[in-house]
Parts: structure tokens; C-alpha cells; sequence
């Protein structure tokens, strides 16, 4: 189960409040995935006592677009240490899709491999298995471009980008470096739809480990 | 043989402040009241504000829906957002298709706090969370006994806050806390947060 709240001293309404909670929700805790199970539980909240004083934060006041991304900023840092607490992780990955018709398209896309068994169990493994990354995209239900789909390893002690597949042709991967990169803890997955509408979306997931099923396996409803 | 949660809680230390700024007004606890069976882990946090608060949720859309999260909605529908003083939570039994009863339990959570404030309108003022074992009904007794030590624990420093977060905890091999001030129209604030979570987790939220 996710649960969380964020309490700010900041004056905003409670229009504005619902709304900037939506907005960050949305590019955080509604963007990450341990075992694609959805819980019973599962609340965020967030209070604003306006104890600090000043104006009172309006939707599409001023003061407003910047609340926002400091809370969806901040929510997504307590979602990613959700995530990098998954029940026997070992590695913390970041997908991200970009140049999709709509941010929605770009999540799902996202959402789809995040959830997929056997892409986890392939960074698990260590394996630069990209042929289910590009299943997990294909099977997501969204406008996608075949020959213009590319996926890469983004690594993230900053060398340069590994590419697997360039406009839905596969490179001559090096194994070695695929390797080195997939042996790091963070890792990064880019995926290029190329359907000329230039959304993106974010989503964080981690790996599917022998350690989650011992877990599982022995926490009795 | 090594405890592999042990290790894991070892490697994720780094992620545990050890110090943060919070938000003014806010007071919070975290203790031990006997929901979870190993006698000392923390199991009840409370969250209270000085002043009324603004507020806002986004809950599961899990058709089966707890019992916290029924009347955590109803409570932020019955008040429009305003006026919400606390969040109170358990960890180690989630109320969860726990019937009428456990309806009534969430509410009595709610209630408790809401006493201890001074609130005494029938649309309570205190948002309710909780999470663990699914299927089984909450130790109401001891959580209800308990709320006033909680709430006499409160307090603003970072030490307060970590045992908060700690008290959210089920399988987590680590509490999750963060904090930061921030500035806005030439105004300086503060945001704290805590979230709990190793399993079941896909959410989408609304």
C-alpha cells in the first residue's frame, strides 16, 4: 500500500490545492510501479495551514505555477524512495517516453513496460534485453510508429546514451557497455515513439527480484 | 545467515535524513500502541495543525476501498477542503473489507483526534490512513486508548517527524521523510513529507 501526506505552512485554497495535488500526483506517485498490484489503501493527502502568512495562493493566481512544481517536484522525490524500497529491488529504474501524441500516451506507454515481468526480471538480470522493452511498447495501445521507435540505456554516472534500436532498427549492441551499464543501481531507459507530437512522461520502476516472491509468499492476508 | 531485511534497511540508510526544516504550525508523533506484534515498533502517528488547514486527497480507484479511505473522502467532501486540523494513521492492519465495523472504526479514529483538538461538529476535522493485513479488523481499542499519548508526543523537530514517518511503516526497510523551504511571490515556506510503501504498489490515484 502507498500511503503519504505533504504539509506546507503556505496559504493556497483549497481549489488551488486540489488541483496542484492532481497536477503533482499525477508526474509522481501515480507514476511509479513496484509489482503492478493497486491497493485497497492506497491515499495521498496534502494540508496547507498558511502559517508562514502572505497572500493566499489562487488557482492561476500568482504564486500558483510555481507551488505547483515545487510540490510535484517534491512529491516525486518521496515516490521515487517508494520505489526504491521495492520488496527486493535491487535496481532503481527511471523510463522515460518521449515524442508521443499526448502525455497520457506517453504514460501509458511507460506504465506498460514499468509493469512488465519479464522486462523486470531482465534488469534483474542484467540482461540488455531491448526485444521486451519494444514488445511491453507495442502491446500498450497507443499510437506508435514502428520505424520511427528507438529505445536506449541513458546511463546515469553521465557517459553517453547506449542505443539498442534507431528508428525500429536494431543496433549492433555492445555487450560489454551494455553491461557496465545495466551493473549500475539507477538506471535509465529512453524510448522514442516518433509520432511527431512531442509529449513525454516519466515513470519509475524497479526490478523484479528472486527476494520479492520469498517476501510475498510469506505475508498472509 | 544475514537477515535480508536487515541488510536491505542497511544499504537504504543513505536515503534517511538526518536533519530537515518543517513547515511551521505542524506538530507530529509516532508510537507504539500495539497494532503491530513485536511490542515496540511504532504503529500510531498523528499529524495536527495549530489552525484550520486547506486540504486535498487523492485515493485509490480499488473498487474495494477501505474503511480510512471512505471517510477520509467523506470528510474532505463534508467540509469542502477547509477546516481540516490532523491525519491520523495505523500501520500493521489496513481496515480494509472489514464491514460496517470497520467503517465505524475509521470513524472513531477520526472522532478521537478530532476531540483533542476542541472539534466537536459532526463532520470531523481529522483525515484517516490506514495500512497492513488486509481482512482483518483493527485493535480499536488500543489505537483509541493510545491517541491521546500520541497526542501528547507531538512535537516539531526532526525527531518527531522521523518516529512519524516510522510509525507509517509496514515491510519498508526504511521510513521516507523529506523536507525543504522553498520561495514563492518573494515569500519563503517550508514542505515536509512522509511516505510509506515496498509492495502492492501500482497506484492510480484520483
Amino acid at each position: 500500500t502507498l500511503l503519504g501526506f505533504m504539509a506546507t505552512d503556505a496559504p493556497v485554497s483549497a481549489t488551488a490545492l486540489q488541483s496542484i495535488l492532481k497536477h503533482a500526483v499525477d508526474r509522481s506517485f501515480n507514476a511509479i510501479s513496484v509489482d503492478g498490484d493497486m491497493s485497497t489503501n492506497d491515499t495521498v493527502a496534502i494540508l496547507a495551514n498558511g502559517a508562514a502568512g502572505g497572500p493566499v495562493i489562487e488557482q492561476d493566481g500568482e504564486g500558483y505555477d510555481a507551488l505547483r512544481d515545487v510540490v510535484t517536484e517534491f512529491a516525486a522525490d518521496m515516490a521515487k524512495l517508494v520505489v526504491r524500497d521495492g520488496e527486493g529491488a535491487t535496481k532503481f529504474v527511471t523510463i522515460k517516453v518521449k515524442d508521443a501524441l499526448t502525455f497520457e500516451d506517453a504514460k501509458t506507454v511507460a506504465s506498460t513496460i514499468a509493469t512488465s515481468a519479464l522486462v523486470k526480471t531482465a534488469l534483474f538480470g542484467q540482461d540488455a534485453n531491448w526485444g521486451r522493452i519494444l514488445c511491453a511498447t507495442g502491446y500498450a495501445g497507443v499510437p506508435v510508429i514502428p520505424t520511427k521507435t528507438s529505445v536506449s540505456f541513458i546511463p546515469t554516472d553521465g557517459s553517453p546514451e547506449l542505443k539498442l534500436l534507431v528508428n525500429g532498427e536494431p543496433e549492433n549492441v555492445n555487450e560489454e557497455r551494455a553491461s557496465e551499464i545495466l551493473a549500475l543501481e539507477d538506471l535509465e531507459i529512453e524510448v522514442r515513439l516518433g509520432t511527431g507530437g512531442g509529449h513525454e512522461a516519466t515513470y519509475y520502476t524497479c526490478d523484479f527480484s528472486y527476494e520479492y516472491v520469498k517476501i510475498n509468499g510469506d505475508y498472509r492476508t | 545467515h544475514a537477515d535480508p531485511h536487515k541488510a536491505a534497511a542497511s544499504s537504504k540508510a543513505r536515503f534517511v535524513p538526518s536533519t530537515g526544516t518543517y513547515p511551521q504550525g505542524f506538530n507530529v508523533s509516532g508510537i507504539h500502541c500495539g497494532v503491530k506484534k513485536d511490542g515496540k515498533s511504532l504503529d500510531l502517528a498523528v499529524v495536527a495543525s495549530d489552525v484550520p488547514c486547506t486540504a486535498a486527497a487523492v485515493f485509490t480507484k480499488n473498487v474495494f476501498q477501505a474503511a480510512p479511505v471512505q471517510v477520509s473522502k467523506e470528510t474532505l467532501v463534508g467540509t469542502h477542503g477547509r477546516d481540516i486540523r490532523a491525519i491520523v494513521c495505523n500501520s500493521g492492519c489496513a481496515n480494509a473489507v472489514t464491514g460496517q465495523g470497520g467503517y465505524e472504526d475509521a470513524q472513531a479514529m477520526s472522532k478521537a483526534v478530532d476531540v483533542l483538538l476542541g472539534e466537536t461538529t459532526s463532520t470531523h476535522r481529522t483525515l484517516v490512513m490506514s495500512t497492513g493485513v488486509i481482512g482483518q479488523r483493527l485493535p480499536i481499542d488500543k489505537i483509541v486508548t493510545n491517541i491521546p499519548k500520541a497526542y501528547k508526543h507531538r512535537g516539531s523537530d526532526h525527531s518527531h517527524w522521523l518516529d512519524c514517518a516510522k510509525a507509517f511503516t509496514t515491510t519498508d526497510t526504511f521510513p521516507k521523510l523529506g523536507s525543504k523551504t522553498f520561495g514563492v511571490a518573494g515569500k519563503t515556506y517550508r514542505i515536509a513529507g512522509i511516505a510509506k510503501g515496498a509492495g502492492m504498489i501500482h497506484p492510480n490515484m484520483a
